[in-house]
C-alpha cells in the first residue's frame, strides 16, 4: 500500500 | 471524479450565494470535512504531482470559504436547531480505527487513515438534518448527490485498477470506507433517483 505522500487519490 | 467532487463545492457555493442562505446544509458536516481535508493534505508542501497539489488547495480553501459564509455572512440562515447529530461519536469511531488499523505507525499515516474513516461518515448529520426536516430544496439535493458519487465512482476505478495495476495498487482502509460511504448514502441516492432525477421535489416517504 502506498504511503501518503505516494498516494494518487485525493 | 474529482470533477464531482468540484462540482459538489460550484454546486454548494452557488447555492448559498445566489439563495443567499445556507438553510438546509449541516454546519456540522461542513466542519468535519474541513477536518477531513486537513487531516488527509498534511503532505501538502511535499506533495509531488502539481495536479494533486492544485485539488487539494483548490479542497481546503474553497471549504474554508463555504465554513466562512455559514459562520459569519449567511450565519442567520443557519439553523443550529435542526443540526444536532452527535458529532462526537463519528469523531471517535475515526479516531479508533485510524489507531488500530493504519498502514504504518507515522502520525502522517495515522492522520490519513483518520481523514479517511471521518469522510466516510461525514455526511451523517446532513443526512440526519435531512431527516429532520423531511425535504430539501432541489439544489441541496444535487450538491449531495455529487458529494455522493465522488466517493462512489472510486469503486469501479478501484476495480480497473486491481486489474490493470495489481491488488498491491489498492488501498484496503480506502476501500472499505469507500463502499461504507457508498452505503450510507444508497438510501439517498435512491431517493434522488426517483424523485429528483424524475423532477418531483426531493421529499422524504
Amino acid at each position: 500500500e502506498a504511503k501518503v505522500d505516494e498516494k494518487d487519490e485525493l | 471524479n474529482i470533477f464531482r467532487v468540484l462540482a459538489s463545492i460550484f454546486i454548494l457555493l452557488h447555492k448559498i450565494v445566489q439563495l443567499k442562505s445556507c438553510s438546509g446544509i449541516s454546519f456540522k458536516s461542513q466542519m468535519l470535512y474541513l477536518l477531513v481535508y486537513i487531516t488527509r493534505y498534511l503532505d501538502l508542501p511535499w506533495t509531488r504531482s502539481s495536479y494533486n497539489f492544485i485539488f487539494k488547495v483548490l479542497f481546503i480553501s474553497s471549504q474554508c470559504y463555504i465554513i466562512y459564509l455559514m459562520a459569519r455572512a449567511y450565519k442567520p440562515t443557519n439553523d443550529p436547531n435542526l443540526d444536532t447529530f452527535r458529532v462526537e461519536f463519528l469523531l471517535g469511531f475515526a479516531f479508533i480505527l485510524a489507531i488500530l488499523f493504519p498502514v504504518q505507525y507515522t502520525f502522517l499515516e495515522i492522520a490519513w487513515a483518520f481523514s479517511i474513516w471521518l469522510e466516510s461518515v461525514a455526511i451523517l448529520p446532513q443526512l440526519f438534518m435531512l431527516q429532520r426536516t423531511g425535504e430539501a430544496e432541489a439544489i441541496t439535493a444535487h450538491y449531495l448527490f455529487a458529494l455522493g458519487t465522488y466517493r462512489a465512482l472510486y469503486i469501479p476505478n478501484w476495480i480497473y485498477r486491481y486489474y490493470t495495476e495489481g491488488p498491491r495498487k489498492v488501498d484496503t482502509i480506502a476501500v472499505v470506507a469507500g463502499v461504507l460511504q457508498t452505503l450510507l448514502y444508497s438510501d439517498f441516492f435512491w431517493i434522488y433517483y426517483t424523485k429528483v432525477v424524475r423532477g418531483e421535489k426531493f421529499k422524504l416517504p
